[in-house]
């Protein structure tokens, strides 16, 4: 089985500012493995 | 060889019946009905070298055939015998469940119940965990795993139609997965329509038309001052192998709006057949949940497997899934449940259940 999480997260205001701190940013990689509960990604507020 | 060897029994034949008694040149007249014989067998053989390069040329490019219809029935049938077999045997279980977490790397420690307890393999598969087994990440800004699984693939979409990569060569659209009705995709083609009847636009007035189709979909979040929206919208696929945890939470504070079940088939998830079956994901069922979270849309599709009976929601106990009678029309359009007819829809915590896999 798989599932599929399809969201919207914050993104930097401009393309410039692309690697701003306020961007959602994954937390894992490719062929990670995860537990319920584990933090995928994070954002933080400028 | 297969043509000359033919030709040559013809010529045999022809040679016993009526070339000895007759002239010469009648001994080459071959009747119709053996010339006909003749063209199918080399139509045959044709299409059967034809396959036979192809099937060698996917082979090469990584691709593995898909099984064969009789040996998925064979192996269907060989599970559910022994699924039975095991749930009468009150001794064999703890061997058998023991077995099943050391084949598929299952941590029994976490097993809410001890192994003789599970009634069924079908209940030890979708166990429960004890008590902080799973401790939920509290950062308000963090999204967490709603499952235990494996990351197969993640990355954001940035444009109209934009499609999510199964492997290297098949994609699937984000809108076939979560159905026509979903708040994107319902924007999401008026856009397409005008994009195509206007070539000329360039890729930035087409971004930022994809981010303003995100925006209504979830006007909350849409702030006209900025030049772009703030958010963006990102996708997760994680693959949940036969011995993990069986069960889905919210991966934050979420509320569910609408439910959709796709009635489908029932193709193995595994890596080989995300290889092999071109729109795996959008074939199989799955329910598919959407709402909204603090920073706009959320969706999470459950897409079942071969090994997969049912998708059972908590939030929708009601809810059934893998019937025979919808199998008939498995790509007909979704079952959908509106949560949300006064405005409130179904409220869930971060971590909150939301859904189980059933076995079988």
């Amino acid at each position: 089985s798989t599932v599929v999480l399809v969201f919207q997260a914050p993104i930097s205001l401009s393309q410039e500012k692309r690697d701003s701190s306020s961007e959602f940013k994954f937390l894992v990689q490719r062929g990670d493995r995860v537990r319920v509960g584990e933090a995928l990604g994070r954002w933080y507020d400028q | 060889s297969s043509l000359k060897k033919l030709h040559k029994t013809a010529e045999a034949r022809a040679f016993v019946n009526g070339g000895g008694g007759g002239s010469k040149g009648d001994s080459f007249l071959l009747p119709g009905a053996t010339v006909a014989t003749l063209l199918m067998l080399g139509v045959l053989h044709g299409r059967r070298m034809y396959e036979d390069r192809k099937a060698e040329e996917a082979r090469e490019n990584g691709a593995e055939l898909e099984f064969q219809p009789d040996v998925k029935v064979a192996a269907s049938a060989l599970h559910f015998q022994m699924l039975g077999i095991i749930d009468k045997c009150v001794s064999l279980r703890p061997h058998v469940y023991g077995a099943w977490a050391r084949a598929f790397h299952s941590n029994l420690e976490e097993a809410a119940l001890p192994l003789d307890e599970y009634a069924s393999l079908r209940e030890f598969f979708v166990r429960t965990l004890k008590e902080g087994s799973r401790p939920i990440d509290p950062d308000p800004r963090c999204l967490v795993s709603p499952v235990d699984g494996t990351v197969l693939r993640f990355g954001e979409l940035r444009e109209a139609g934009a499609m999510i990569e199964q492997v290297k060569g098949f994609s699937y659209s984000v809108f076939s997965l979560l159905g026509a009705n979903s708040f994107l995709p319902m924007i999401a083609k008026g856009d397409m329509h005008e994009e195509s009847s206007e070539p000329e636009n360039t890729s930035r007035e087409k971004n930022k038309k994809s981010w303003l189709r995100v925006s209504l979909a979830s006007p909350k979040v849409w702030d006209p001052v900025s030049e772009r929206p703030m958010n963006g919208l990102f996708y997760c696929v994680i693959y949940l192998k036969p011995g993990d945890y069986h069960r889905i939470h919210a991966p934050a504070d979420w509320n569910v709006l609408v439910r959709r079940h796709f009635s489908g088939r029932l193709f193995p998830v595994n890596e080989r057949a995300t290889r092999t079956i071109r729109n795996l994901y959008v074939e199989n069922e799955r329910v598919v949940l959407e709402g909204l979270w603090k920073e706009g849309f959320m969706a999470l599709a459950a897409i079942g497997a071969t090994n997969i009976g049912s998708i059972e929601l908590s939030i929708e106990p009601e809810l059934q899934t893998n019937q025979a009678r919808k199998k008939l029309l498995p790509s007909g359009p979704p079952e959908e449940q509106l949560y949300e007819p006064d405005g409130i829809g179904r409220m869930l915590k971060k971590g909150d259940e939301v859904a189980a896999f059933n076995m079988g």
